[in-house]
């Protein structure tokens, strides 16, 4: 499956906004 | 060891398995965890994106892990 490059920006903004949440939970 | 429960730990290392650019979705999630309802899977995931575990990909209901590349 490949994915178009709007999928690939949402997906990666996605990533990121994951990455975030999982950060904050961390510091708590 | 991570805080997650054994239900939990399962998901979500199906979830770090899979390694489609699309990740994997909840029916895939099913079909690999006959034991356990399609609701409590839902549950779960809700947690585990909830924890930044997991994100949401192409749809509400394909998922990939934060800490799998």
């Amino acid at each position: 499956v490949s994915l178009t490059p709007e999928q690939q920006r949402r997906i990666e903004e996605n990533r990121q906004r994951a990455l975030a949440r999982r950060a904050e939970k961390l510091a708590h | 060891v991570n805080g997650l429960s054994a239900n939990q730990n399962q998901v979500l290392s199906l979830i770090k398995s899979c390694h489609d650019p699309q990740g994997i979705s909840t029916q895939d999630l099913k079909q690999k965890l006959n034991s356990m309802s399609v609701a409590v899977i839902r549950q779960i995931v809700d947690f585990l994106s909830n924890e930044g575990h997991i994100f949401s990909t192409i749809d509400e209901d394909h998922f990939r892990s934060t800490d799998n590349e």
